[in-house]
């Protein structure tokens, strides 16, 4: 739906197409739930699993074989929604596991590209 | 405060000295490389005022401790940078030194004089960007430069009380710093917060 001028005012405001913002599409998961299956969240899967929130050793029926082994489903399962919890928990947010609108407005944020588990840089200083 | 797995930082014999230097390409045009200069320079004097580690900028690129460039898209560290806005810049934990910008975003020092409304405070990433190459992660406190966003249009450069110990941790403390200096900053903020609830 199109943004409504008073609802858009903000001067940096991510959703707007106008600005863009490489994650503005998770607006669309808002209130997202366990067993929702919804376009998008493969997308989410991948933000989760790039920070450190999500495994790269998940069974194969939770993700899609692919080169880079990390094409994710759409499915909104229970391990989406420990990485939401641990996410919530890491950013010092309210836990819930639900992908409410503070949750999903902090995942659109602008960031440093570190993950927040603090393996990759160790993995990088290794290819070093 | 966090810090990296196996706790890194540089191991050198007091005192440490760190140098850096920019990549000699890709230099964005829209700031004089002067004031992008001073940015870092403000940002690494921010550090070096509560530890025991100074910083001195080198023209040799190769040679320094700490590599600051800009760069855009797969730029051959494994992590390429996705355009605007998303990830804005990264660095190594210590002690590879790599500190990278993302060239695709408005980095921004005066907000007067860029009206853009995905414009990025260089100096605030860059303060947080040195906390990495120094060896702090990321931090749960909103308000420390370690938090891991940052809206665009927002400068956030002072360092929180989480910052200075997690730094102080892991190089001691400088013995011109005094931490009833920040606590006498947040006591007075929150004074004012205060006062403004009782209005």
């Amino acid at each position: 739906h199109p943004p409504s001028s008073a609802a858009r005012t903000s001067p940096w405001d991510l959703r707007s197409p106008s600005v863009g913002g490489a994650w503005a599409a998770f607006e669309g998961l808002v209130d997202a739930e366990l067993g929702d299956q919804k376009t998008g969240v493969a997308e989410l899967k991948r933000y989760l699993h790039r920070f450190g929130y999500l495994p790269s050793n998940l069974s194969d029926h939770r993700r899609v074989a692919s080169r880079d082994g990390n094409n994710f489903t759409d499915a909104f399962d229970e391990v989406l929604e420990s990485a939401v919890s641990l996410y919530q928990s890491k950013l010092g947010m309210a836990i819930t596991g639900r992908l409410d609108g503070a949750t999903v407005n902090q995942m659109m944020a602008p960031r440093c590209g570190v993950d927040d588990q603090n393996m990759r840089p160790q993995r990088r200083n290794s290819q070093r | 405060y966090a810090f990296f797995s196996g706790r890194p930082s540089w191991r050198r014999k007091a005192p440490v000295n760190l140098t850096y230097g920019f990549f000699p390409g890709n230099f964005i045009d829209y700031i004089p490389r002067a004031e992008v200069e001073a940015a870092f320079r403000r940002a690494f004097g921010r550090w070096a005022a509560v530890i025991p580690v100074s910083f001195v900028e080198v023209e040799e690129y190769w040679a320094a401790d700490i590599k600051v460039g800009f760069h855009g898209g797969d730029h051959g560290d494994g992590e390429p940078f996705d355009g605007v806005l998303g990830v804005l810049a990264h660095a190594f934990s210590p002690e590879n030194g790599r500190l990278h910008l993302d060239t695709a975003e408005t980095w921004a020092l005066d907000f007067e004089k860029e009206q853009s409304p995905v414009a990025v405070d260089l100096e605030s990433v860059a303060t947080h960007e040195i906390g990495h190459v120094l060896g702090l992660a990321h931090s749960p406190v909103k308000e420390a430069i370690m938090y891991p966003s940052l809206i665009p249009r927002k400068r956030k450069l002072k360092l929180h009380r989480d910052d200075v110990e997690g730094m102080q941790l892991l190089y001691g403390s400088n013995p011109h710093f005094r931490l009833d200096s920040l606590l006498a900053s947040e006591t007075s903020s929150a004074a004012r917060i205060g006062n403004v609830v009782d209005v």
